[in-house]
């Protein structure tokens, strides 16, 4: 479902560049359950931003589905990333101004959902994330778990088929972590696939494979020998 | 060196109201090792803004080095967030238009460090934390562990004597956690008073006190057995 090839990508700024990813190539198939994992600045997030199609690579190819994203048009790539991935960002990027209910809804606009299938919705996934009591809190009112809560429940609302998850519960106690993994384990097992970076061996230990960066590159790539 | 009774947070939103904390008291010593715990929205964060001077309770009473804060003028309190109380806040809350050398030197414009001393000591402050070479890049150019050690790295920049820091490896590896976790052990080896909000028990064992939150109450507050 997911393949890349020599994936590059560096950051240009004035004189100096930044090789945040050196040389990617993997293949994820359709219901996997992978483990990110690597030191901070690695390149977890520069990897998952541009299987999330929110970035483009310096070089290399991604294909998605069979589609080689490269030569995809915006509306195709809008309409993935709307419909086909729920991203959770590792700092969340929610709307201040919206409540927690309207961030969680918005996936749903442009699907052209009527307004009241769309508020239920996003209350039920934030009911379903431990959140049911502050929908109509906006983020600078709400925790640093809420928050990160909210995040998680926009990236579910559209029933996506690829989860990327950057850090889902690095704000998160272990029981509310728990039921997040919980929810994870659930579209998982629904046939769905699924991509998380985490530092945490608790948390990585759900994944089916755990795969290792360093230093922009794929250190270690393995199954998760106690599933 | 810290006191607080019967402290109380309520936040107004409309017809309704969230008990934050509802009613915290306790004391702590110059150079204790504190770990806050407890569940998401339990109210650590609310309680950290109190003891930070970042906030004003809704009732009780907070004594800081024997003084009432909630008598102290505006300069004084100023004067105390700046020099005596380093704090780490959880969602970084870093200028995005200032380099990571910005951020970390601005705290000590305040105390009228020539501009040299201060890019020096910033420079020093961040070299500790790993990130040497990153100071020129700003916050959106760096990934969220580098922004939590820049965050870090603010705090530490006017050698306050009072370290509060809300999840500060919440979004780290464990090498570069621990990396952070010897600094606040040097930290408060050298006589200094660190209160740290974590989730994860792996970093609460540095402590020697684990005060737990649970709805906005404290649950349990005892000595850390392993130490
Ligand atoms: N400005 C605000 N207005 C209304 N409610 C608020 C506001 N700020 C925080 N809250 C609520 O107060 C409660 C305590 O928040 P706090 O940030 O202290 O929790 P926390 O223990 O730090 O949680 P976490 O572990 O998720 O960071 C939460 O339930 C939150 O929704
Ligand atoms: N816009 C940018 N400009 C320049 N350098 C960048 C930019 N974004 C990221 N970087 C650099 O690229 C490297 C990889 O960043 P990335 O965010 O992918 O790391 P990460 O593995 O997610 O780290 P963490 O675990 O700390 O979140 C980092 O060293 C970072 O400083
Ligand atoms: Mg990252
Ligand atoms: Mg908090």
């Amino acid at each position: 479902i997911i393949s890349v090839q020599n994936l590059q990508k560096i950051y240009i700024m004035g004189t100096t560049q930044v090789n945040a990813l050196q040389d990617i190539s993997l293949d994820i198939q359709k219901n996997e359950y992978v483990a990110l994992m690597g030191p901070s600045g690695s390149g977890k997030s520069t990897l998952m931003n541009l299987l999330g199609c929110l970035d483009t690579p310096t070089s290399g190819e991604y294909w998605l589905n069979g589609n080689q994203v490269s030569k995809m048009i915006d509306s195709e790539l809008a309409e993935i990333r709307n419909k086909e991935i729920g991203f959770v960002f590792q700092t969340f990027n929610l709307l201040p101004r919206l409540s927690a209910l309207e961030n969680v809804a918005l996936p749903l606009v442009y699907g052209g959902v009527s307004k009241k299938a769309r508020l239920d919705k996003a209350m039920e996934v934030l009911d379903e994330v431990g959140l049911g009591d502050r929908v109509d809190h906006r983020p600078n009112e709400l925790s640093g778990g809420q928050r990160q809560r909210v995040a998680i429940a926009r990236a579910l609302v559209n029933n996506p088929s690829i989860i990327l998850a950057d850090e889902p519960t690095g704000n998160l106690d272990t029981k509310t972590s728990m039921e997040i993994m919980e929810i994870l384990e659930k579209i998982h097992d629904a046939g769905n696939t699924v991509i998380l970076v985490t530092h945490e061996p608790d948390i990585s230990e759900h994944a089916h494979r755990i795969i290792r960066l360093r230093d922009g590159l794929i250190e270690t790539d393995e199954k998760n020998e106690n599933i």
